[in-house]
């Protein structure tokens, strides 16, 4: 028996379609410590971590550890019947071939719920070593979205470059090249608008902006996104899910052939 | 030419 209670049911609805243009279909794997999903995309360059941490529900139940595949767009079909103010339910019975997602208005005056077929999904899960990074760049989302926005119009991969001036994003393409240099700032009014640069040592690495702006997808979910770099490693982008957790996606650097 | 790397080459399969 599965029952996870979410107030704030919006956040799912976020989580969604921050995920469901990178990876098609997934396993929600649900334990006593939360509702997390790891899955890569199909051409096993990015992946997506995410973990709602089981506090951050309002109930949660979880009898035994239990792993359900679902179809993300189909998944996202139905979120999308819910208000943005809806508390959500997700709940599943021990061997169902079914999830069933319940909303309910603040006003308890509309109940609905959304009965999902569940399918098996034979998925690769990778052990992710903890690393230590060379660079950690914290900025803005909305800022971090714009600039892989633009870059994309101009060219196919970005080169981002962190050094002690600050975090330089990079690209050419036919038509031209462009630079973009976010300086250190931490003396803005808001914490979230805040660039803050952790660097060990100067790191440059060239990823595809296809996947970059897919990741910037999460931006409603968090307002600052952290960049993780180290040569030759992954880069994680990473957006803070409130108080419950967090969406991680990991990209592998281009390399020279 | 670049090509993109394979997460498999870094994270381990568990």
């Amino acid at each position: 028996m599965l029952e996870l209670r979410l107030v704030q049911g919006s956040l799912l609805k976020k989580v969604l379609e921050a995920i469901r243009e990178l990876v098609n279909d997934a396993n929600f794997d649900c334990s006593a410590t939360g509702f997390s999903l790891q899955a890569m995309d199909s051409s096993h360059v990015a992946l997506v971590a995410l973990l709602l941490r089981s506090e951050g529900f309002e109930h949660y139940r979880c009898d035994r550890n239990l792993s359900m595949g679902m179809n993300l767009n189909n998944m996202a079909k139905m979120l999308r019947c819910a208000g943005n103010d809806d508390i959500i339910t997700i709940k599943a019975d021990d061997g169902s071939d079914t999830v069933t997602f319940m909303f309910e208005s603040p006003n308890q005056d509309k109940i609905a719920d959304f009965e999902m077929k569940l399918m098996d999904i034979d998925s690769e899960h990778l052990g992710i070593p903890d690393a230590e990074y060379h660079a950690i760049v914290r900025m803005p989302s909305a800022e971090f979205a714009r600039i892989c926005k633009d870059l994309s119009s101009i060219g196919d991969t970005v080169v981002i470059s962190v050094t002690k001036e600050g975090v330089k994003f990079s690209t050419a393409g036919d038509i031209g090249t462009a630079n973009i240099v976010c300086r250190q700032n931490k003396t803005v009014d808001k914490p979230e608008e805040a660039t803050v640069i952790e660097m060990q040592e100067p790191v440059s690495l060239t990823f595809a902006l296809r996947y970059m702006n897919s990741f910037t997808k999460a931006t409603p979910l968090s307002e600052t996104v952290t960049i993780s770099l180290s040569s030759e490693l992954p880069v994680v982008v990473e957006y803070k899910i409130a108080d419950m957790g967090y969406i991680r996606f990991y990209l592998a650097p281009k390399i020279e052939e | 030419t670049s090509k993109q790397q394979k997460l498999s080459s870094f994270f381990s399969h568990k």
